[in-house]
This record gives structure tokens, C-alpha cells and sequence, in this order.
């Protein structure tokens, strides 16, 4: 399983959580506009929040995340 | 299996409830507007329950969770 | 495999059943208007009921409970 | 696999029948109506028999049982 | 693998066959008319054999049992 | 892997065939009209004729055994 | 897999061939006309050779053996 | 995987090709017109070469082989 | 998987590459016109490189070898 | 699992992400316009992301990247 | 998984490039106009390079190499 993000503005954050009993960011990639980011779901990744304006491509569908 | 929740509104809590004999919270995400979350289920976590205004994609359907 | 279930009303309880030999309720869960839950059969789980007015999203299709 | 039961009168009746050279009822549910049950098959239970008026929903679709 | 049964008249049987060598039964069970019966193969039931009037779904469709 | 038997009339009779080096009979069920028969391929059953009249339910489709 | 054949004539013939190194004849099963033969690839067959007029249900479709 | 081929000429050959790191012949079936041969890639099996005037039922489709 | 190979013209090449580190031809099969060849991805073959005018059947379609 | 990049200009880089608890940049591939790179997520690569102009080709459909 | 690749001109290089923490190429393939070229994924393959004009054909779809 992966998920695409496409950067739509500068300052883009893709934090990464950890797996297991603790939840917190083990890294955050910053995306400036028209960057790419594709990623898994891996051994120490099982959540990933993103903040900023950005087109999340998943399973479930494109959605848009961000302010607007 | 994951799960992609947009918040529509600042404050949406996402909880993540323990896998196992007992059931209880053991981590509680805050979303602003407009982040996103993706999250799976874990040897850590069984189920998960969200609280405030967002919309939760799932395998099942895209469900709005919240008062309105 | 999970399910989703948005509560309708106040006070809706989703309850957990034990898997094995014996079939009793291991955990209750109260959601309030607008609360969604999700929740996966698990090794401790293999039956669940659900009281009060909810909309449940399974692999069969949206079902609703309670009195209507 | 799981099925699901949604009870249309009150005292609908789950049996779960044992697995293996044995079949005889380890459990019964009762359902008044309104309530849903979701239930997989199981080390425990490999025949599941149902009496009173649901909607009971599978993979071959939806099958009313009762006396209508 | 399951199939679903609902008996359209009382007195419908539901025979279960061994698995093995041999191929005799091991279980009948009996349902009123409206009962909805529904099981697996198993490991002890490899062939199952339905006398008097019901609807059988199994994943090749709807079959009816029964003189008609 | 199951198939579906329904007699058309009297006597119809399904012989499970050996699996392994050798093939010969090890069980001929006979079913009487409106009677259906399920059955899987087995550690002991890997080929099945059928004589007589009778729909057979298979995963190519519904086939028509006997004369007409 | 398995496949389907319904002799469409008296005397059609179902050769499994051996599985291995050497490629012979094991069994021969004789149809008569009307008679249904479902059998699988096996441990000891893994070539089937089909002589008179029959129908064969196989999963690229329907195919009809003989001189027509 | 199973490939099926029904001969529309007398002396259709099909050749079995060796697995591994040697390629030849180690099996030619000859058929005749409308005899019909359904045969696996297997542990011996990894390549097939037809020769003659044939229907050859593929999970990619039908076609023809012969010099038409 | 496997692809199947139809000559269209004689002399057509149908080239085995080895798997490993190393990459070069272990097998060069020559097709006459009309004449059909399957073949499997194997322990020994992972690319394949094909010379002349042919129909080339794969899962992603078919494709026309040769200078046309 | 595997992505298709075709670059629409030159310079377009690549840069494959380390799988594990620290995320950085293991190898960057340039390319040149027209040039099309595929390749999968690894043991060694569980993230990926994209600048410049290209087309990427994913699971989830065809993205755009770069500033336009 | 594999992909084809068919040149549209002389010269069209294909390389593999290796797993694993390096990535360098360990193999180009030249290709002339109309030559086919199916391949793998593998042990020793986790990413391809295409440069000059060809159609690969891939799992997300048809695309063009090359300067066009
Ligand atoms: N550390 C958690 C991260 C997580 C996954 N899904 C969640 C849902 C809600 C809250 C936290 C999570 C885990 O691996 O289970
Ligand atoms: N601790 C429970 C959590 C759970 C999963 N599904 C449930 C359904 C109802 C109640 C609780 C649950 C378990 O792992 O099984
Ligand atoms: N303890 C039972 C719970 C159960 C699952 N499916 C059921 C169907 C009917 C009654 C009980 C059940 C079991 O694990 O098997
Ligand atoms: N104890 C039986 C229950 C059963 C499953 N399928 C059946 C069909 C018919 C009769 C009984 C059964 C078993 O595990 O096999
Ligand atoms: N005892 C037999 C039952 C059976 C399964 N499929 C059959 C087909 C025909 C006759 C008997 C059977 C077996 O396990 O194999
Ligand atoms: N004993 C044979 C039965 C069989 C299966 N498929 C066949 C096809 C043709 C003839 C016999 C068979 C076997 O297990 O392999
Ligand atoms: N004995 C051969 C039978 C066979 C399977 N597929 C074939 C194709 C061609 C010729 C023979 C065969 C084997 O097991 O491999
Ligand atoms: N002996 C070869 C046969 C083969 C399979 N696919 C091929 C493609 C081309 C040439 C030969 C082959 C192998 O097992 O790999
Ligand atoms: N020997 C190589 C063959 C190969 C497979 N896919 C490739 C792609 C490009 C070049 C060579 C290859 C390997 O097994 O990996
Ligand atoms: N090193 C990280 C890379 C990664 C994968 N998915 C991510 C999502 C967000 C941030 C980093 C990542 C890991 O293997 O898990
Ligand atoms: N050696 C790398 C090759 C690779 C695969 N996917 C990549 C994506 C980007 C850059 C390099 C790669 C690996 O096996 O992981």
C-alpha cells in the first residue's frame, strides 16, 4: 500500500508516526509546490498526517487536503 | 487497511483504541481544518473512534462524521 | 475486516463479544450523536451488538439499527 | 467471514452451533428488534441458525427469515 | 465457504456428510418453515444433502429444493 | 471448490471418484427428485460423474445431466 | 480447477495423463450419452486428452470436442 | 495454469519443452481432428510449442495456430 | 504467467534470457509460420527478447513484433 | 508494486528514500526528457519523491508533476 | 510482474538497474526497430531505465519513450 501527495504550495508536511504503543512524528518531509512525495505504510510508519495545501492520491480516492 | 480522515473543522479528535483483552484510548490525535490523517490498523490498534466535523473515507464509503 | 458505524442518537452502544467457547460481553462502547467508530473482529472479538439508533456500514451494505 | 442480523421483532434467535464431529447450540443471542448482530464464523461456531423475523445479510445477499 | 438455507415449509432436512473415506451422516438438522440455517464445510463436513422445500443460496446462485 | 447437484427425478445417483494413482468409485450418493447435494473435491474426491437427470451447478456455469 | 465435460454420445473417452518426467495414459473414464465427468489437475494428472463428441466447461470458456 | 487446444487437423502436435536450464522436447502429443488435450505448465513443463492446425484456448485470448 | 508467442512469418526467434546477475541467451527457439509457443517466466528465464514478424499475447495486450 | 516516471524535461530527479527509522536519500536518478524510469518499492526504498516535469504513472492514476 | 517493450527505432537501450543499498546498471539491452523485449522484476532488478523511442507497456497503461 502507498499513497501519492502532489504539492500544490511551497511548505508542504508530510509527518510520518511511528508503529507500536508510542504515536509521534519520526519525520516530517516539507514538499515545495509540484513536488511529488510517494510513500508506504512500513514497519515504523502507521500513520502519516499532512498539513498544507496538497492532492492526496489513496485508495479511497484524490482528496484535497488544506484550508480552502 | 487504512483509513483517511479530513477534518472540516479545527479540534476533531482521533482516538486509537488498544487491540487485546481491554479496549481503551491510547493515543488521541487533534486535527486542525483541513489536515489529513491516514492511519492503518495495528498490532496496536483494533479500533478507532472520531470525534468533531470531518470525513472519514473508509473501504465501506465516504462517512461525515459530526453533529450536523 | 472492519466496520463503521455512525451513531444517530445519544447513547448508542456498540458491544464487543468474546471469541472462544463462550460468548459474553468483553467491552461496551457509548458514542454520542455524530460519533463515528470503527472497529475491526480481532482475536478477543468475533461477534459484536449493536442498540440504538445508528447507521452501520459493512461489507454487506449500510444497515440501520434501532427502533425506526 | 461474518454475517449480519438486524432483528425486525422482538426474541429473534442466534443459535451458533459447535464445530466439529459434534453440532449442537453453545450460544444464543437474543435480539429485540432494532438491535444488529455481526458475526463471523469461528474455531467455536461453524453453523449458525436463526429463528424469529431479520433481515439477515450475506455474501449471497439478503435472506428475510420468519414466518411471513 | 458457506452456504444459507431457508426453509419453506417445516420438516426441512439439512444433512451433513463426512469428510474422509467414508461418506455417511453425521448430522441432520431439522428447521421449521422460515428458519434460515447457515454453514461451512468443515473439516468434518465435505457434502451436504437437503431434503423437502427450501431456498439454498450458494455462491452459483439460488437453487430451490423440494418437489415443485 | 463446491458444486451444486438437484435431482430432476428419481435416482440419480453422484459417484465420488479416488484421488491419487488409482481411480475407481468410494461413494454413490442417490438422490431422489427436488433433493440437492453439495459436495467439494476432496483429499478423497478428485473427479465426480453424475448419470441421471439433474442441474449441476458448477463454476462454468449450469449444466444439464441426463438424456433429454 | 477443475473442468466439465457432458458426453454428448455414447463411448466419448477421458484420458488423464500422468504427472512427471513421462507423460502416459492412467486412467480412461468411458460417458455415455447425457453423463456429466467434473474432475481437477491433480498430484497424478496434469494433461487430460478428450475423444468423441462433448461439451467442455473449462475457465476459457466453452469448447466442443469431436469430429462435427 | 491450464492452456486447452482442440485439434481441426489430424497430426496436430503439441511438444512439451523441459524446465530449467536446459530447452527440449521431453513429450509430443499427436492429435487428431476434434480431440480435444487440457494440459498444465508444470514442475516438467515450462514451455509448449503447437504445430498444426489448432484452436489454442489462453488465458490471453483464442488463437489459431497453423500456416492459414 | 506466461505469454504466448504466434509466428507470422518463418525463422521468428524467441530468445531466453537467464536470471541473475548475468544476463545473457540460454535458449534460442525458432518458430516457423503459424506455429504457436507459450512459455512461463521461470527459475532460469527472467526476460525474453523476440526477433521477426509475430503476435506477441501478454497480460498487458497484444503487441506485433517485427518492422512492419 | 511498481511507478512509471516519464520525464518531460530534462533534469528531472528522482530520489529514493530509506526504509526504516531514518529517512533520507539513498540514490538520485536524473533524467533526461523522454526518458522513462520505473521501478518498485524495495527493502531499500519505501519512499520516493519527484522534482521537475513528469509524467508519473502510479496505482492510483496519472499525476502531473513539477510547477505548471 | 513484467513489462514489454517494444523499440521504434534502432538503439533503444533498456537497463537494469540493481537492488539493494547501491543502484548502478548491471545490464543494458539494445534493441532494433521492432524488436520485442518482455522482463521481470527480480532478485537482482528493481528498477529499469528506457532511453530512445519505444512503447512500454506496463501495468498503468501504454507509454512512449523518447524525445517525440
Ligand atoms: N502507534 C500507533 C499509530 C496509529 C495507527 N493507527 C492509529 C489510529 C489512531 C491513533 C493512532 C494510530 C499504532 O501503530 O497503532
Ligand atoms: N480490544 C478490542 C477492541 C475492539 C475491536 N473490535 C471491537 C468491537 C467492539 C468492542 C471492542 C472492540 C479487541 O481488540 O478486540
Ligand atoms: N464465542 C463465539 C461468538 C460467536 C461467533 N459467531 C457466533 C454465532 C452465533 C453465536 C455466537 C457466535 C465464537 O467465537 O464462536
Ligand atoms: N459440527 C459440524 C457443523 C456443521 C457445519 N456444516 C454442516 C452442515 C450440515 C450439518 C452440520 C454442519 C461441523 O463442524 O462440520
Ligand atoms: N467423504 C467424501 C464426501 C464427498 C465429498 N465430495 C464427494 C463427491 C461425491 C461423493 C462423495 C463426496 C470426501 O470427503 O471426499
Ligand atoms: N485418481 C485421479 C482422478 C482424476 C482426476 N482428474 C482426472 C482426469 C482424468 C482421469 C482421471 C482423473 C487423480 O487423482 O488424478
Ligand atoms: N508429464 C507432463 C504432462 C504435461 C503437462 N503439460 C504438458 C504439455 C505438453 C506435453 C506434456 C505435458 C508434465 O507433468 O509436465
Ligand atoms: N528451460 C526453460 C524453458 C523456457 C521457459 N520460458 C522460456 C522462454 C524462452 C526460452 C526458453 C524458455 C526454462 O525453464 O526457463
Ligand atoms: N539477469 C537479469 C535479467 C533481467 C530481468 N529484468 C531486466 C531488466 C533489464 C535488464 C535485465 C533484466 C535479472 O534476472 O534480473
Ligand atoms: N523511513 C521511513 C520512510 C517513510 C515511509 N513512509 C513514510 C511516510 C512519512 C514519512 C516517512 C515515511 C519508513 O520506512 O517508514
Ligand atoms: N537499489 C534500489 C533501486 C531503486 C528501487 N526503487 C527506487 C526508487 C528510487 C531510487 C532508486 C530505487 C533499491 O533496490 O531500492
Amino acid at each position: 500500500e502507498y499513497i501519492v501527495v502532489k504539492a500544490l504550495e511551497d511548505g508542504v508536511s508530510i509527518m510520518g508516526m511511528t508503529r507500536g504503543k508510542q504515536t509521534f512524528i519520526h519525520h516530517t518531509e516539507k514538499l515545495n509546490k509540484g513536488e511529488v512525495w510517494l510513500c508506504q505504510f512500513t514497519d515504523d510508519t502507521s500513520a502519516i498526517k499532512i498539513r498544507g495545501k496538497a492532492r492526496v492520491f489513496t485508495k479511497h480516492g484524490e482528496i484535497e487536503s488544506g484550508q480552502s
